[in-house]
């Protein structure tokens, strides 16, 4: 095993949850700042999705982690989406992309569990 | 540029029917240098079955089979995907008013169909029928017993008497055959809509030594259903395709992707047997 | 961070998985070799509960170590009833359980990932 | 042998006036040599309230403090968790056909009555009433409006023109404040039943520069309704004691634990107070 894989692994739940949050936040108290935050938790996870590909991927789990750094990018793609909406007024719209982002947050944090078992267990 | 990666999504996992569908598709997946993943819920499950395909869909895979069970849950999941740019092929189980591409599997009303000519002409137009269906739910496994009821609706000598469901399994099989024998003892045929139910039934038929006056056609030719026929207990069986169902899919979903046109209606072969076409 | 300390967490996680599989396999397929796993999934659990507060267990997070530990406890609980209830023919109560315990076998698996957090950035 | 340990589960985690349960509650804690947990969802929201309260009976703490902010959702948890062995006070808001064992907090009810007397004094029993409340579904909510509506029921010249809800959070209730104003340009007064209503209300009624001619009044005294209140853009407020609340929650649970007589409901002290009483 290796402990930065597994550091990376444990970021990249952490980041997601933290996203989630502050994404939350944003929508209920209409604050820039927490706006601002939900980018840089984004911004972490935009850039480390390669790293992901390239540290912990090997033989036995190549397609999990293909879907683990996809699902990072489904979930940026309906953070953002949720966010566009949200400032266009668009509430039905926003309000599914929110509950998707949500959806694929949880998808998230059960691979990492799956790919933290898969590091110990190697 | 990486191979293709395919995802696969049986009713039931460790199912023998959906593991020939998985063995036709990774024989396919070999030829072709396709990356295949088959998951899917150990047990029948409508709910996990959607999530298992909302995973997949978030995990931008290049392509999906999986069955459309029902439409007020399936045909939704299935256009949000093909929204993603991820063609949906359907497999055994059509969604017909779907965004899938394509569908490959058994014409499931004609083989209902099938099953109750065989029946009524096997008993000579005369039988107390009973029905064990997978699954109330499941619209192939409703093509099959409306198949089957209009097959036999002009035989004035056909009753069905009874019809329960078995979540695809077994031992759900056994114990409604048993629980119908005991409720309604007049029965003296059964049909199973699913690739386990005539293996449960039969079961039933054998504890209450009742081969002889009890007709049962089921689906598939597993081997332990093969074993029956042999035997007499099981009297007829509708064969379907899974692993070239399986195949196919896999062939079919690279054409789609490289853009080359594929039929939306693939039917696989059905047609029924019995102990004399072995 | 100690390795043994997050093998041990994640042995938790898995089995606490394996558990709730080998479950449902049982109240589907009634079959004993299907409980007999599951019995097996559950001793393990109940033997290990002891270790989990005193190998993780520190001044930050003793709370959510307590925590956990009596999550295991509940989610033992929950599948012994769903067995009993099961196995004497109560339809609705077994359900009942069934889903408590799958309810507890998700919080286990996400106090896993924030035990694992916190060992990782201790 | 530990030290007890106990959860509180504020309606949103960093509310201030949560906060404030939170400092009386630890205070107590501390004395009492308790462990205690503060655990709630960001924002309010009510499934996520529920599911923190399973999950701290899944981790058998000694004792749980919540709300009980809605009959339906509310009342099944509680009783279910008292079922296992967990005693339940509820705090701010009641439960009071659960299985809890005692409540402490404001008679909401005769809050709102008070509140609804107080305006009638002081606008003369003449005005046209918006109303924006923290959450349509709450029952402690539901409580501060029917008393209201109740005390002004017999006064010609007050009429209730809207109601809105605002999720407790004063960026939704300056959002509706600005609508009803829009919507309803003869509003005249403003009643905000949660602790950042009023707060939200006032900025805007300083945005359209109309503190002379609206009368506001609101719940709690957070360091910003002292502040508006101070300057006459709000007019008065329901005092509630959350930190007394916090406290003695704590207190009571010991008590309750070690099997000493707990009355079943502990009613904070409430009433209104103007500028005059600072
Ligand atoms: O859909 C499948 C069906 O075709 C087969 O007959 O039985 C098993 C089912 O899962
Ligand atoms: O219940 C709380 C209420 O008492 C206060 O007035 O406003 C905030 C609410 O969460």
């Amino acid at each position: 095993y290796s402990l930065r894989r597994l550091l990376l692994l444990n970021e990249v739940s952490q980041h997601t949850n933290e996203a989630v949050e502050q994404l939350n936040a944003y929508l209920a108290e209409k604050d820039a700042r927490y706006l601002r935050e939900y980018e840089q938790q984004s911004r972490w996870l935009q850039q480390n999705r390669a790293q992901v590909e390239e540290f912990i991927s090997n033989q036995r789990n190549s397609l999990l982690v293909e879907n683990y750094e996809h699902m990072m990018e489904s979930f940026l793609e309906e953070g953002a989406l949720t966010v566009y909406h949200f400032q266009a007024g668009n509430i039905g719209l926003y309000s599914i992309h929110l509950h998707e982002a949500m959806k694929i947050a949880s998808f998230i944090q059960e691979t990492t569990l799956s790919l933290v078992n898969e590091e110990l267990t190697a | 540029k990486k191979a293709y990666h395919f995802v696969l999504v049986p009713e039931e996992l460790d199912n023998d029917y959906w593991r020939l569908v998985e063995k036709g598709a990774k024989a396919a997946a070999k030829e072709m240098g396709v990356r295949l993943e088959y998951i899917g819920p150990r047990q029948a499950n409508i709910e996990e079955h959607v999530k298992i395909l909302e995973k997949a869909a978030a995990s931008k895979v290049d392509g999906i089979m999986t069955q459309g069970l029902t439409e007020q849950q399936f045909t939704p999941i299935i256009n949000r995907i093909v929204e993603k740019n991820i063609p949906v092929i359907t497999i055994d189980t059509d969604a017909p008013t779907s965004r899938r591409t394509a569908y490959i599997g058994t014409d499931n009303y004609y083989a209902g169909f099938i099953a109750g000519r065989a029946l009524v002409e096997d008993t000579g137009g005369n039988a107390n029928v009973a029905i064990i269906t997978g699954s109330f739910e499941a619209s192939h496994q409703q093509l099959r017993v409306k198949g089957f009821q209009d097959a036999a609706k002009h035989e004035k000598g056909i009753h069905i008497i009874a019809i329960e469901e078995s979540d695809i399994t077994r031992v759900q099989a056994a114990e409604k055959a048993y629980k119908i024998l005991k409720e309604h003892p007049e029965v003296n045929a059964f049909y199973g809509t699913s690739a386990l139910d005539a293996i449960g039934i039969a079961k039933v038929i054998e504890q209450f030594h009742r081969e002889r006056e009890t007709y049962v056609i089921g689906f598939d030719t597993l081997p332990e259903t093969i074993h029956y026929l042999e035997k007499g207990t099981i009297e007829a069986t509708v064969v379907q395709e899974p692993y070239e169902m399986g195949y196919r899919a896999v062939k079919m979903m690279v054409d789609i992707i490289e853009g080359n046109h594929v039929p939306s209606i693939n039917n696989t072969e059905t047609r029924v047997i019995r102990k004399q076409d072995l």
